[in-house]
Protein backbone atom coordinates (compact mmCIF):
# COMPACT_ATOMS: atom_id res chain seq x y z
CA UNK A 1 0.00 0.00 0.00
CA UNK A 2 1.20 2.90 -1.18
CA UNK A 3 1.36 6.39 1.34
CA UNK A 4 -0.36 9.46 -0.01
CA UNK A 5 1.47 11.37 -2.83
CA UNK A 6 3.23 14.10 -0.71
CA UNK A 7 2.99 17.21 -3.17
CA UNK A 8 -0.21 18.93 -4.14
CA UNK A 9 -1.19 17.25 -8.07
CA UNK A 10 -1.28 21.46 -9.05
CA UNK A 11 2.29 21.97 -8.13
CA UNK A 12 3.46 18.58 -9.75
CA UNK A 13 1.97 19.89 -13.05
CA UNK A 14 3.11 23.37 -13.07
CA UNK A 15 6.98 21.67 -12.80
CA UNK A 16 6.29 19.16 -15.54
CA UNK A 17 5.20 22.20 -17.69
CA UNK A 18 8.21 24.01 -16.96
CA UNK A 19 10.37 21.17 -17.32
CA UNK A 20 9.04 19.97 -20.82
CA UNK A 21 8.69 23.60 -21.86
CA UNK A 22 12.95 23.57 -21.66
CA UNK A 23 13.94 20.54 -23.48
CA UNK A 24 14.43 18.08 -20.97
CA UNK A 25 12.15 15.85 -22.51
CA UNK A 26 9.17 13.82 -21.95
CA UNK A 27 10.76 10.73 -20.25
CA UNK A 28 13.05 12.21 -18.19
CA UNK A 29 10.57 14.62 -16.74
CA UNK A 30 8.07 11.66 -15.87
CA UNK A 31 11.14 10.63 -13.82
CA UNK A 32 11.70 13.65 -12.31
CA UNK A 33 8.12 14.22 -11.63
CA UNK A 34 7.87 10.43 -10.04
CA UNK A 35 10.75 10.55 -7.96
CA UNK A 36 9.38 13.87 -6.28
CA UNK A 37 6.14 12.49 -6.07
CA UNK A 38 7.43 9.46 -3.86
CA UNK A 39 10.28 10.01 -2.70
CA UNK A 40 9.67 10.60 1.09
CA UNK A 41 6.34 9.49 2.36
CA UNK A 42 4.77 11.03 5.26
CA UNK A 43 6.66 14.69 4.73
CA UNK A 44 4.18 17.08 3.36
CA UNK A 45 5.72 19.80 0.23
CA UNK A 46 3.23 22.64 0.96
CA UNK A 47 4.03 24.83 -1.48
CA UNK A 48 5.98 26.03 -4.65
CA UNK A 49 9.26 27.10 -2.95
CA UNK A 50 9.45 23.81 -0.91
CA UNK A 51 9.02 21.99 -4.42
CA UNK A 52 11.42 23.88 -5.95
CA UNK A 53 13.80 23.36 -3.73
CA UNK A 54 13.07 19.59 -4.33
CA UNK A 55 13.07 19.93 -7.94
CA UNK A 56 16.44 22.00 -8.15
CA UNK A 57 18.31 19.71 -5.94
CA UNK A 58 17.08 16.27 -8.36
CA UNK A 59 18.35 18.22 -11.35
CA UNK A 60 21.82 19.54 -9.87
CA UNK A 61 22.25 15.77 -8.85
CA UNK A 62 21.29 14.99 -12.47
CA UNK A 63 24.23 17.13 -13.72
CA UNK A 64 26.65 16.86 -11.56
CA UNK A 65 26.58 13.09 -11.22
CA UNK A 66 28.79 12.63 -14.12
CA UNK A 67 32.42 12.03 -12.69
CA UNK A 68 34.75 15.58 -12.99
CA UNK A 69 36.88 14.25 -15.81
CA UNK A 70 40.52 13.04 -14.61
CA UNK A 71 42.41 15.79 -15.56
CA UNK A 72 44.56 13.91 -18.48
CA UNK A 73 47.75 14.66 -17.19
CA UNK A 74 49.20 16.68 -20.12
CA UNK A 75 52.23 15.33 -21.35
CA UNK A 76 53.96 17.91 -23.43
CA UNK A 77 52.29 20.90 -21.57
CA UNK A 78 50.12 21.75 -24.33
CA UNK A 79 46.33 21.27 -23.89
CA UNK A 80 44.70 20.07 -27.15
CA UNK A 81 40.96 20.93 -27.17
CA UNK A 82 38.79 20.13 -30.20
CA UNK A 83 35.32 21.75 -31.20
CA UNK A 84 32.47 19.93 -32.56
CA UNK A 85 29.02 19.61 -33.26
CA UNK A 86 26.26 19.95 -35.90
CA UNK A 87 26.25 22.80 -38.52
CA UNK A 88 25.62 26.63 -36.59
CA UNK A 89 25.57 25.74 -33.28
CA UNK A 90 28.26 28.27 -32.02
CA UNK A 91 31.64 26.32 -32.33
CA UNK A 92 33.90 29.22 -34.39
CA UNK A 93 31.98 31.64 -31.84
CA UNK A 94 32.92 29.54 -29.01
CA UNK A 95 36.60 28.57 -30.21
CA UNK A 96 36.28 32.59 -30.10
CA UNK A 97 36.13 33.14 -26.55
CA UNK A 98 37.79 30.17 -25.16
CA UNK A 99 41.00 31.82 -26.94
CA UNK A 100 40.69 35.31 -25.67
CA UNK A 101 39.79 33.95 -21.96
CA UNK A 102 43.12 31.67 -21.46
CA UNK A 103 45.10 34.67 -23.55
CA UNK A 104 43.71 36.72 -20.96
CA UNK A 105 45.07 34.59 -18.55
CA UNK A 106 48.56 34.57 -19.75
CA UNK A 107 48.76 31.94 -21.59
CA UNK A 108 50.00 30.99 -24.85
CA UNK A 109 48.00 29.63 -27.67
CA UNK A 110 47.09 28.71 -30.98
CA UNK A 111 43.28 28.76 -33.18
CA UNK A 112 43.46 26.14 -35.78
CA UNK A 113 40.85 26.65 -38.14
CA UNK A 114 39.80 23.52 -39.54
CA UNK A 115 36.55 23.79 -41.15
CA UNK A 116 38.17 23.74 -44.93
CA UNK A 117 34.86 23.70 -46.03
CA UNK A 118 32.28 26.03 -45.60
CA UNK A 119 31.97 29.54 -46.93
CA UNK A 120 33.88 31.98 -45.34
CA UNK A 121 34.70 29.98 -42.25
CA UNK A 122 38.43 30.77 -42.21
CA UNK A 123 37.74 34.60 -42.52
CA UNK A 124 34.99 34.41 -39.72
CA UNK A 125 37.93 32.90 -37.11
CA UNK A 126 40.45 35.23 -38.10
CA UNK A 127 38.26 37.83 -36.80
CA UNK A 128 38.40 35.95 -33.67
CA UNK A 129 41.90 34.96 -33.80
CA UNK A 130 43.00 38.80 -33.93
CA UNK A 131 39.94 39.90 -31.21
CA UNK A 132 41.65 36.74 -29.09
CA UNK A 133 44.82 38.12 -29.90
CA UNK A 134 45.90 34.43 -30.66
CA UNK A 135 47.65 33.33 -33.76
CA UNK A 136 45.78 31.01 -36.15
CA UNK A 137 47.02 28.20 -38.44
CA UNK A 138 45.50 28.28 -41.59
CA UNK A 139 45.50 26.25 -45.06
CA UNK A 140 44.11 27.17 -48.62
CA UNK A 141 40.70 26.94 -48.54
CA UNK A 142 39.61 23.39 -49.55
CA UNK A 143 42.73 21.93 -48.01
CA UNK A 144 42.32 18.29 -46.05
CA UNK A 145 41.49 19.09 -42.02
CA UNK A 146 43.83 16.43 -41.03
CA UNK A 147 46.18 18.16 -42.84
CA UNK A 148 45.81 21.96 -41.21
CA UNK A 149 45.59 19.98 -37.33
CA UNK A 150 48.56 18.30 -37.96
CA UNK A 151 50.46 21.69 -38.86
CA UNK A 152 48.91 23.04 -36.27
CA UNK A 153 49.82 20.46 -33.63
CA UNK A 154 53.22 20.80 -34.67
CA UNK A 155 53.45 24.91 -34.48
CA UNK A 156 51.97 24.40 -31.39
CA UNK A 157 54.54 22.18 -29.91
CA UNK A 158 56.98 23.93 -31.66
CA UNK A 159 56.08 27.24 -30.27
CA UNK A 160 55.43 26.08 -26.73
CA UNK A 161 52.17 26.49 -26.51
CA UNK A 162 49.82 26.28 -23.61
CA UNK A 163 47.05 25.60 -25.51
CA UNK A 164 45.55 24.53 -29.35
CA UNK A 165 41.95 25.26 -29.49
CA UNK A 166 40.95 23.27 -33.10
CA UNK A 167 37.45 24.49 -34.46
CA UNK A 168 36.00 21.67 -36.80
CA UNK A 169 33.41 21.93 -39.30
CA UNK A 170 29.39 21.83 -38.62
CA UNK A 171 28.31 18.44 -39.74
CA UNK A 172 25.28 16.51 -38.92
CA UNK A 173 25.63 13.49 -37.01
CA UNK A 174 23.59 11.24 -39.36
CA UNK A 175 26.40 12.10 -42.02
CA UNK A 176 28.53 9.07 -41.92
CA UNK A 177 31.33 10.29 -44.33
CA UNK A 178 31.92 13.43 -42.29
CA UNK A 179 31.76 11.79 -38.80
CA UNK A 180 34.56 9.47 -40.69
CA UNK A 181 36.48 12.86 -41.11
CA UNK A 182 36.16 13.91 -37.57
CA UNK A 183 37.66 10.47 -36.41
CA UNK A 184 40.49 10.78 -38.65
CA UNK A 185 41.12 13.99 -37.13
CA UNK A 186 41.07 13.03 -34.07
CA UNK A 187 43.26 10.16 -34.81
CA UNK A 188 45.49 12.35 -36.46
CA UNK A 189 46.15 14.80 -32.74
CA UNK A 190 46.42 11.15 -31.29
CA UNK A 191 49.19 9.89 -33.14
CA UNK A 192 51.55 13.28 -32.73
CA UNK A 193 50.52 13.81 -28.73
CA UNK A 194 49.41 10.43 -27.46
CA UNK A 195 46.92 11.92 -24.37
CA UNK A 196 45.52 14.69 -27.12
CA UNK A 197 42.93 15.49 -27.49
CA UNK A 198 42.31 16.84 -23.90
CA UNK A 199 39.27 17.90 -24.42
CA UNK A 200 36.46 17.02 -26.97
CA UNK A 201 33.51 19.84 -26.44
CA UNK A 202 30.68 19.03 -28.04
CA UNK A 203 28.95 22.53 -28.77
CA UNK A 204 25.07 22.66 -28.76
CA UNK A 205 22.80 25.38 -29.43
CA UNK A 206 20.16 25.76 -26.28
CA UNK A 207 17.59 25.65 -28.63
CA UNK A 208 17.95 22.18 -29.76
CA UNK A 209 15.24 19.54 -28.87
CA UNK A 210 15.15 15.72 -28.25
CA UNK A 211 17.95 15.32 -30.89
CA UNK A 212 20.37 16.81 -28.98
CA UNK A 213 20.68 13.88 -27.18
CA UNK A 214 21.29 11.61 -30.40
CA UNK A 215 23.80 14.40 -31.83
CA UNK A 216 25.62 14.25 -28.50
CA UNK A 217 25.93 9.64 -28.49
CA UNK A 218 27.18 10.19 -32.07
CA UNK A 219 29.83 12.15 -31.38
CA UNK A 220 30.44 10.58 -28.43
CA UNK A 221 31.26 7.44 -30.44
CA UNK A 222 32.73 9.11 -32.99
CA UNK A 223 35.14 12.05 -31.33
CA UNK A 224 35.06 11.07 -27.84
CA UNK A 225 33.67 14.03 -26.48
CA UNK A 226 34.73 14.87 -22.86
CA UNK A 227 32.33 17.97 -22.37
CA UNK A 228 30.01 20.13 -23.49
CA UNK A 229 29.07 23.98 -24.23
CA UNK A 230 25.80 25.10 -24.46
CA UNK A 231 25.23 27.95 -25.98
CA UNK A 232 22.98 30.80 -26.88
CA UNK A 233 21.32 30.90 -23.28
CA UNK A 234 20.96 34.22 -23.33
CA UNK A 235 17.92 33.29 -25.73
CA UNK A 236 14.59 31.99 -24.15
CA UNK A 237 15.21 28.49 -24.57
CA UNK A 238 16.74 26.54 -21.61
CA UNK A 239 18.70 23.43 -22.89
CA UNK A 240 17.59 20.95 -21.18
CA UNK A 241 18.42 17.96 -23.38
CA UNK A 242 21.86 19.05 -21.24
CA UNK A 243 19.84 17.01 -18.79
CA UNK A 244 19.28 14.09 -21.12
CA UNK A 245 22.93 14.27 -22.28
CA UNK A 246 24.61 13.97 -18.98
CA UNK A 247 22.58 11.37 -17.79
CA UNK A 248 22.45 8.79 -20.76
CA UNK A 249 26.24 9.82 -21.85
CA UNK A 250 28.00 10.89 -18.45
CA UNK A 251 28.85 14.20 -20.92
CA UNK A 252 29.26 16.94 -18.36
CA UNK A 253 27.89 20.43 -19.24
CA UNK A 254 31.29 22.61 -19.03
CA UNK A 255 30.88 26.01 -20.81
CA UNK A 256 27.99 28.25 -20.86
CA UNK A 257 27.46 31.01 -24.14
CA UNK A 258 25.85 34.26 -22.63
CA UNK A 259 26.16 36.12 -26.43
CA UNK A 260 28.21 36.94 -29.40
CA UNK A 261 30.78 38.94 -27.93
CA UNK A 262 34.49 37.34 -26.47
CA UNK A 263 33.71 37.95 -23.10
CA UNK A 264 30.33 36.17 -23.35
CA UNK A 265 31.48 32.52 -22.00
CA UNK A 266 31.06 31.64 -18.85
CA UNK A 267 31.65 28.62 -17.02
CA UNK A 268 28.69 26.52 -15.85
CA UNK A 269 27.15 26.51 -12.83
CA UNK A 270 24.79 23.86 -11.79
CA UNK A 271 22.51 26.65 -9.62
CA UNK A 272 22.39 29.37 -12.17
CA UNK A 273 21.28 27.44 -14.84
CA UNK A 274 18.68 25.72 -12.72
CA UNK A 275 17.70 29.13 -11.54
CA UNK A 276 17.20 29.92 -15.16
CA UNK A 277 14.92 27.41 -15.73
CA UNK A 278 12.78 28.14 -12.91
CA UNK A 279 12.32 31.88 -13.17
CA UNK B 1 3.82 11.72 -25.60
CA UNK B 2 5.56 10.66 -29.19
CA UNK B 3 4.96 14.13 -29.93
CA UNK B 4 6.48 15.30 -27.41
CA UNK B 5 9.50 13.09 -28.10
CA UNK B 6 9.30 14.67 -31.53
CA UNK B 7 9.76 18.46 -30.14
CA UNK B 8 6.25 19.63 -30.74
CA UNK B 9 5.15 21.85 -28.72
CA UNK B 10 3.75 20.89 -25.75
CA UNK B 11 0.09 23.49 -25.67
CA UNK B 12 -0.04 22.39 -29.32
CA UNK B 13 0.43 19.04 -28.76
CA UNK B 14 -2.88 19.20 -26.35
CA UNK B 15 -4.91 20.63 -28.88
CA UNK B 16 -3.79 18.48 -31.60
CA UNK B 17 -4.68 15.39 -29.95
CA UNK B 18 -8.14 17.12 -28.34
CA UNK B 19 -9.02 17.67 -32.23
CA UNK B 20 -7.75 14.12 -33.04
CA UNK B 21 -9.70 12.88 -29.85
CA UNK B 22 -13.00 14.80 -31.27
CA UNK B 23 -12.83 13.51 -35.13
CA UNK B 24 -12.12 9.88 -33.66
CA UNK B 25 -15.53 9.68 -32.04
CA UNK B 26 -17.14 11.64 -34.50
CA UNK B 27 -15.39 9.27 -36.83
CA UNK B 28 -17.06 6.03 -34.78
CA UNK B 29 -13.29 5.16 -34.63
CA UNK B 30 -14.70 1.99 -32.14
CA UNK B 31 -16.63 0.70 -34.79
CA UNK B 32 -14.20 0.03 -37.27
CA UNK B 33 -13.10 -3.03 -38.08
CA UNK B 34 -9.16 -1.74 -37.28
CA UNK B 35 -9.39 1.14 -34.64
CA UNK B 36 -5.97 0.71 -34.03
CA UNK B 37 -5.21 1.67 -37.74
CA UNK B 38 -8.14 4.39 -38.45
CA UNK B 39 -6.80 6.14 -35.46
CA UNK B 40 -3.04 6.55 -36.87
CA UNK B 41 -4.96 7.24 -40.07
CA UNK B 42 -6.74 10.51 -38.68
CA UNK B 43 -3.84 11.64 -36.89
CA UNK B 44 -1.63 11.31 -40.13
CA UNK B 45 -4.56 13.54 -42.00
CA UNK B 46 -4.74 15.70 -39.00
CA UNK B 47 -1.19 16.52 -39.11
CA UNK B 48 -1.05 16.60 -42.94
CA UNK B 49 -3.92 19.21 -42.69
CA UNK B 50 -2.32 21.47 -39.89
CA UNK B 51 1.13 21.42 -41.93
CA UNK B 52 -0.40 22.12 -45.75
CA UNK B 53 -0.37 26.01 -46.22
CA UNK B 54 -2.95 27.90 -48.54
CA UNK B 55 -0.19 29.28 -50.60
CA UNK B 56 3.49 27.43 -50.36
CA UNK B 57 4.40 29.39 -53.49
CA UNK B 58 6.59 32.28 -53.66
CA UNK B 59 4.64 35.51 -54.19
CA UNK B 60 5.45 37.80 -57.04
CA UNK B 61 5.75 41.93 -56.57
CA UNK B 62 3.72 43.77 -59.50
CA UNK B 63 6.80 46.00 -59.60
CA UNK B 64 9.83 44.04 -59.47
CA UNK B 65 12.48 43.73 -57.77
CA UNK B 66 10.28 41.04 -55.96
CA UNK B 67 11.95 41.44 -52.44
CA UNK B 68 12.52 39.00 -49.95
CA UNK B 69 13.89 39.43 -46.97
CA UNK B 70 15.25 36.39 -44.23
CA UNK B 71 15.30 36.34 -40.63
CA UNK B 72 15.48 34.27 -37.52
CA UNK B 73 17.84 32.84 -34.70
CA UNK B 74 21.41 32.91 -34.75
CA UNK B 75 23.05 29.76 -36.86
CA UNK B 76 19.47 28.65 -38.41
CA UNK B 77 20.78 28.92 -41.74
CA UNK B 78 20.06 31.95 -43.23
CA UNK B 79 23.09 32.82 -45.06
CA UNK B 80 22.75 29.69 -46.80
CA UNK B 81 19.24 29.34 -47.78
CA UNK B 82 19.79 32.97 -49.47
CA UNK B 83 22.27 31.18 -51.93
CA UNK B 84 19.82 28.21 -52.25
CA UNK B 85 16.99 30.87 -53.02
CA UNK B 86 18.77 32.65 -55.35
CA UNK B 87 19.95 29.53 -56.99
CA UNK B 88 16.49 28.06 -57.13
CA UNK B 89 14.83 31.93 -58.91
CA UNK B 90 18.35 31.53 -61.27
CA UNK B 91 17.44 27.88 -62.48
CA UNK B 92 13.48 29.01 -63.07
CA UNK B 93 14.99 31.97 -65.40
CA UNK B 94 14.86 34.96 -63.05
CA UNK B 95 17.48 37.33 -62.45
CA UNK B 96 17.87 37.61 -58.43
CA UNK B 97 19.91 39.76 -56.69
CA UNK B 98 21.74 38.68 -53.29
CA UNK B 99 22.31 41.19 -50.65
CA UNK B 100 23.66 40.56 -47.03
CA UNK B 101 22.83 43.63 -44.52
CA UNK B 102 24.29 41.28 -41.65
CA UNK B 103 26.76 44.12 -40.29
CA UNK B 104 27.19 42.10 -37.51
CA UNK B 105 28.58 38.82 -37.35
CA UNK B 106 32.60 38.49 -38.27
CA UNK B 107 32.65 37.84 -42.46
CA UNK B 108 29.40 37.51 -42.94
CA UNK B 109 29.30 39.24 -45.56
CA UNK B 110 32.00 37.83 -47.29
CA UNK B 111 29.85 34.34 -46.61
CA UNK B 112 27.32 35.25 -48.85
CA UNK B 113 29.55 36.77 -51.33
CA UNK B 114 30.99 33.22 -51.54
CA UNK B 115 27.71 31.54 -51.51
CA UNK B 116 26.12 33.49 -54.28
CA UNK B 117 29.54 32.98 -56.41
CA UNK B 118 28.98 29.15 -55.64
CA UNK B 119 25.22 29.51 -56.71
CA UNK B 120 26.88 31.55 -59.94
CA UNK B 121 24.27 34.18 -58.74
CA UNK B 122 24.69 37.95 -58.11
CA UNK B 123 25.52 39.78 -55.15
CA UNK B 124 25.73 43.15 -53.98
CA UNK B 125 28.98 44.03 -52.80
CA UNK B 126 29.26 47.33 -51.80
CA UNK B 127 30.65 48.63 -48.58
CA UNK B 128 28.12 49.76 -45.74
CA UNK B 129 27.97 49.86 -42.09
CA UNK B 130 24.36 50.43 -41.72
CA UNK B 131 21.70 47.62 -42.26
CA UNK B 132 18.73 50.15 -43.60
CA UNK B 133 20.90 52.19 -45.74
CA UNK B 134 22.45 48.82 -47.14
CA UNK B 135 18.66 47.38 -47.73
CA UNK B 136 17.78 50.61 -49.55
CA UNK B 137 20.94 50.71 -51.75
CA UNK B 138 20.56 47.16 -52.82
CA UNK B 139 17.19 47.68 -53.92
CA UNK B 140 18.38 50.68 -55.92
CA UNK B 141 21.00 48.92 -57.64
CA UNK B 142 18.59 45.78 -58.28
CA UNK B 143 16.74 48.02 -60.05
CA UNK B 144 19.23 49.30 -62.21
CA UNK B 145 20.96 46.55 -62.72
CA UNK B 146 17.09 44.61 -64.06
CA UNK B 147 17.28 42.12 -61.27
CA UNK B 148 13.75 40.83 -60.78
CA UNK B 149 14.35 39.65 -57.45
CA UNK B 150 16.08 40.33 -54.02
CA UNK B 151 17.05 38.73 -51.48
CA UNK B 152 18.11 40.38 -48.42
CA UNK B 153 20.06 37.84 -45.60
CA UNK B 154 19.57 39.66 -42.50
CA UNK B 155 21.83 39.27 -38.91
CA UNK B 156 20.77 36.04 -36.67
CA UNK B 157 19.02 37.81 -33.48
CA UNK B 158 17.51 36.94 -30.54
CA UNK B 159 13.37 37.78 -30.49
CA UNK B 160 14.22 38.89 -27.03
CA UNK B 161 17.06 41.94 -28.38
CA UNK B 162 14.64 44.77 -28.60
CA UNK B 163 17.36 47.07 -30.71
CA UNK B 164 18.22 44.40 -33.23
CA UNK B 165 14.30 43.38 -33.74
CA UNK B 166 14.23 46.83 -33.92
CA UNK B 167 16.55 46.99 -36.76
CA UNK B 168 14.63 44.62 -38.54
CA UNK B 169 11.57 46.24 -38.60
CA UNK B 170 13.21 49.51 -40.15
CA UNK B 171 15.01 47.45 -42.58
CA UNK B 172 11.32 45.99 -43.25
CA UNK B 173 10.00 49.24 -43.32
CA UNK B 174 12.32 50.53 -45.87
CA UNK B 175 12.07 47.53 -48.51
CA UNK B 176 9.11 46.88 -48.24
CA UNK B 177 9.01 43.17 -49.12
CA UNK B 178 6.57 40.68 -50.81
CA UNK B 179 7.89 37.82 -49.28
CA UNK B 180 9.43 37.65 -45.07
CA UNK B 181 10.96 34.04 -44.54
CA UNK B 182 11.39 33.26 -41.09
CA UNK B 183 14.23 30.42 -41.12
CA UNK B 184 14.30 27.82 -38.45
CA UNK B 185 16.10 24.71 -37.70
CA UNK B 186 14.39 21.51 -37.58
CA UNK B 187 16.30 20.78 -34.71
CA UNK B 188 14.60 22.89 -32.29
CA UNK B 189 12.92 22.12 -29.34
CA UNK B 190 10.17 23.66 -27.56
CA UNK B 191 11.64 27.13 -27.60
CA UNK B 192 10.70 27.30 -31.09
CA UNK B 193 7.08 28.52 -30.73
CA UNK B 194 7.82 31.75 -29.05
CA UNK B 195 10.60 33.18 -31.38
CA UNK B 196 8.58 32.58 -34.34
CA UNK B 197 5.41 34.09 -32.33
CA UNK B 198 7.87 37.24 -31.56
CA UNK B 199 9.14 37.82 -34.99
CA UNK B 200 5.60 37.37 -36.38
CA UNK B 201 4.19 39.60 -34.08
CA UNK B 202 7.06 42.43 -35.08
CA UNK B 203 7.26 41.84 -38.56
CA UNK B 204 4.60 39.73 -40.29
CA UNK B 205 5.89 36.39 -41.61
CA UNK B 206 4.51 35.39 -45.19
CA UNK B 207 6.95 31.97 -44.94
CA UNK B 208 8.85 29.54 -42.99
CA UNK B 209 11.77 27.91 -43.90
CA UNK B 210 12.90 24.83 -42.15
CA UNK B 211 16.79 24.33 -42.05
CA UNK B 212 19.00 21.12 -41.82
CA UNK B 213 15.81 18.01 -42.82
CA UNK B 214 18.51 16.53 -43.84
CA UNK B 215 19.55 15.47 -40.00
CA UNK B 216 17.32 13.23 -38.06
CA UNK B 217 15.39 15.39 -35.67
CA UNK B 218 11.67 14.68 -36.27
CA UNK B 219 10.94 18.05 -36.74
CA UNK B 220 7.75 18.56 -34.69
CA UNK B 221 8.58 22.35 -34.03
CA UNK B 222 7.40 22.32 -37.40
CA UNK B 223 4.00 21.44 -36.50
CA UNK B 224 4.64 24.01 -33.52
CA UNK B 225 5.53 26.98 -35.50
CA UNK B 226 3.08 26.29 -38.10
CA UNK B 227 -0.59 25.57 -36.31
CA UNK B 228 0.57 28.53 -33.95
CA UNK B 229 1.61 31.45 -36.27
CA UNK B 230 -0.55 30.33 -39.13
CA UNK B 231 2.09 30.96 -41.41
CA UNK B 232 2.93 28.44 -44.17
CA UNK B 233 5.99 26.43 -44.38
CA UNK B 234 7.37 27.02 -47.96
CA UNK B 235 10.56 25.34 -48.22
CA UNK B 236 12.73 22.84 -46.60
CA UNK B 237 16.55 22.94 -46.66
CA UNK B 238 18.27 19.60 -47.25
CA UNK B 239 21.94 19.72 -47.00
CA UNK B 240 24.49 22.97 -47.43
CA UNK B 241 24.78 22.95 -51.15
CA UNK B 242 22.76 25.44 -52.91
CA UNK B 243 20.83 22.66 -54.60
CA UNK B 244 19.61 21.88 -51.68
CA UNK B 245 16.38 23.40 -50.87
CA UNK B 246 12.95 21.45 -51.72
CA UNK B 247 9.33 23.15 -51.63
CA UNK B 248 7.76 21.69 -48.29
CA UNK B 249 5.93 18.81 -48.27
CA UNK B 250 3.77 18.27 -45.74
CA UNK B 251 2.66 14.66 -46.50
CA UNK B 252 6.62 13.36 -45.58
CA UNK B 253 6.78 15.86 -42.85
CA UNK B 254 3.93 14.47 -40.96
CA UNK B 255 5.34 11.13 -41.14
CA UNK B 256 8.68 11.98 -39.62
CA UNK B 257 6.86 13.76 -37.06
CA UNK B 258 5.19 10.45 -36.03
CA UNK B 259 8.31 8.74 -36.85
N1 LIG C 1 23.16 35.00 -28.86
C1 LIG C 1 24.17 34.14 -29.01
N2 LIG C 1 24.61 33.87 -30.25
C2 LIG C 1 25.65 33.01 -30.37
C3 LIG C 1 26.26 32.39 -29.26
N3 LIG C 1 27.25 31.58 -29.74
C4 LIG C 1 27.25 31.71 -31.07
N4 LIG C 1 26.29 32.59 -31.47
C5 LIG C 1 25.94 33.00 -32.82
O1 LIG C 1 25.49 31.86 -33.52
C6 LIG C 1 25.81 31.98 -34.91
C7 LIG C 1 26.58 30.73 -35.34
O2 LIG C 1 27.83 30.73 -34.66
P1 LIG C 1 29.09 30.01 -35.29
O3 LIG C 1 30.20 30.19 -34.32
O4 LIG C 1 29.32 30.43 -36.69
O5 LIG C 1 28.58 28.51 -35.29
P2 LIG C 1 29.34 27.27 -35.87
O6 LIG C 1 28.98 26.10 -35.03
O7 LIG C 1 30.80 27.52 -35.97
O8 LIG C 1 28.70 27.13 -37.30
P3 LIG C 1 29.21 26.21 -38.50
O9 LIG C 1 30.69 26.28 -38.53
O10 LIG C 1 28.58 26.79 -39.69
O11 LIG C 1 28.71 24.86 -38.19
C8 LIG C 1 26.60 33.27 -35.04
O12 LIG C 1 25.72 34.28 -35.43
C9 LIG C 1 27.09 33.53 -33.63
O13 LIG C 1 27.32 34.89 -33.37
C10 LIG C 1 25.75 32.69 -27.94
O14 LIG C 1 26.21 32.19 -26.91
N5 LIG C 1 24.72 33.58 -27.89
N1 LIG D 1 23.11 20.00 -43.27
C1 LIG D 1 22.59 21.21 -43.46
N2 LIG D 1 23.30 22.28 -43.07
C2 LIG D 1 22.75 23.50 -43.29
C3 LIG D 1 21.49 23.69 -43.89
N3 LIG D 1 21.27 25.03 -43.96
C4 LIG D 1 22.34 25.64 -43.42
N4 LIG D 1 23.25 24.71 -43.01
C5 LIG D 1 24.52 24.92 -42.33
O1 LIG D 1 24.24 25.50 -41.09
C6 LIG D 1 25.31 26.37 -40.71
C7 LIG D 1 24.73 27.74 -40.42
O2 LIG D 1 24.28 28.28 -41.63
P1 LIG D 1 24.27 29.86 -41.91
O3 LIG D 1 23.70 30.04 -43.26
O4 LIG D 1 25.60 30.45 -41.64
O5 LIG D 1 23.25 30.32 -40.79
P2 LIG D 1 22.76 31.80 -40.49
O6 LIG D 1 21.35 31.73 -40.09
O7 LIG D 1 23.04 32.69 -41.65
O8 LIG D 1 23.66 32.19 -39.27
P3 LIG D 1 23.78 33.65 -38.61
O9 LIG D 1 23.92 34.61 -39.72
O10 LIG D 1 24.97 33.58 -37.74
O11 LIG D 1 22.53 33.85 -37.82
C8 LIG D 1 26.30 26.33 -41.84
O12 LIG D 1 27.28 25.36 -41.51
C9 LIG D 1 25.49 25.87 -43.01
O13 LIG D 1 26.25 25.21 -44.00
C10 LIG D 1 20.75 22.52 -44.28
O14 LIG D 1 19.63 22.57 -44.79
N5 LIG D 1 21.35 21.32 -44.04
MG1 LIG E 1 32.08 27.39 -37.60
MG1 LIG F 1 24.10 34.46 -41.71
Amino acid sequence: VQGPARVDADLLDRVEAILLLSDVGPALTAEVIHSLRRSAPGTQVKNWSELLELVRGEMKRILSAVPPRPKASVTSGLEVVLLVGVNGGGKTTTAGKLAARWAREGKRGLLCAADTFRAAAVEQIAVWAQRAGVDLIRHQGGADPSAVVFDSVDAALARHCDFLIIDTAGRLHTREPLMHELEKVVRVIRKRIPRAPHQVLLVLDATTGQNGVEQARRFLQFAGVTGLVLSKLDGTARGGVALGIAKELGISLQWVGVGEGVEDLVEFDPDAYVDGIFE
Amino acid sequence: MALLEADVNVQVAQQFLSRVRERAIGDEVLKSLTPGQHLVGIVREELEALLKGPDQKLKISAMPPTTLVLCGLQGSGKTTTAGKLGWLLKERGNLPLLTSVDVHRPAAREQLATVARAAQVRCFEEAGEDPVDLAARSVYAARQTGCDFLIVDSAGRLQIDQKLMEELARVVERVQPTEILYVADAMSGQDAVRSALEFHRRVNLTGIVLTKLDGDARGGAALSVRSITGVPIKFAGMGERPEDLEPFYPDRMASRILG
